[in-house]
């Protein structure tokens, strides 16, 4: 119920009507929202249970590694329901020709094979907050201090996921399991949309907003 | 940490 709450209000994308359609008005449009996503998630993560109790430090490695996988899994949760388009906003719902000029087919392609394995599993939105706190707690940064503590959010995650399939799905014993082995498939797909995102920065065409820039540079 | 003002200014902050 906490994470149901904590959930960030949704972001329009408000591609600019300035300037004319191109790869470098897609991509500062999606830079732009990610920048903008990327504020709220941090208050999110302030939010779950556990999170703020962790020291700063701590916090800070947490956000530092997962922050793409939370953006692919948000931007996957909301695409369920569109047949091979990725909804990155209700107002900035893109098809693959669209990812195809933009630059992005190869990325697009990867995020809708997330989105068919949760179609799949007809994921609910419980299941989704679970999952993106669980791959928060769960991002393997090296730099955790207090290793015990962080453990100890997974558990209690980990936990929440385990009771909520328990009332819910008693017919499928191992759908937290099935959940769980999706988070593979996440990492990878968010490794590439930085890999991708750096390649941009590296080419200084596309303006990038400060937080973004700062998290990217982070996954260097 | 030195170099993520942004993330640990708005993780100290309010929400």
């Amino acid at each position: 119920t906490l994470l149901l709450g904590a959930e960030p209000e949704k972001v329009c994308a408000m591609p600019d009507p300035a300037l004319p359609d191109s790869d470098i008005k897609a991509l500062t449009t999606l830079c732009d929202l990610a920048d903008r996503e990327l504020v709220l998630n941090i208050s999110w993560a302030k939010n779950i249970p556990g999170f703020s109790s962790l020291c700063l430090s701590d916090q800070m490695s947490l956000l530092q590694s997962a922050w793409m996988e939370i953006l692919v899994l948000r931007v996957a949760f909301r695409s369920l329901p569109c047949e091979d388009k990725l909804v990155f906003a209700d107002d900035y719902i893109m098809d693959a020709e669209q990812a195809k000029s933009a630059g992005l087919l190869e990325l697009h392609k990867a995020i809708l094979q997330l989105v068919s394995r949760y179609r799949s599993m007809r994921l609910e939105k419980e299941e989704f907050v679970t999952l993106k706190a669980i791959a928060l707690a769960n991002s393997d940064s090296m730099h955790i201090e207090d290793v015990e503590a962080v453990q100890g959010l997974q558990d209690s995650l980990h936990e929440a996921l385990l009771d909520y399939e328990c009332v819910h799905h008693r017919e499928d014993p191992r759908r937290a399991g099935k959940l769980i082995m999706t988070l593979p498939l996440l990492r990878q797909t968010s490794a590439k949309a930085v890999r991708h995102f750096c390649s941009i920065k590296q080419d200084g065409r596309v303006p990038m907003h400060k937080l973004f820039l700062e998290l990217l540079e982070a996954n260097v | 940490q030195e170099k993520h003002k942004i993330l640990h200014k708005l993780l100290q902050n309010g929400n």
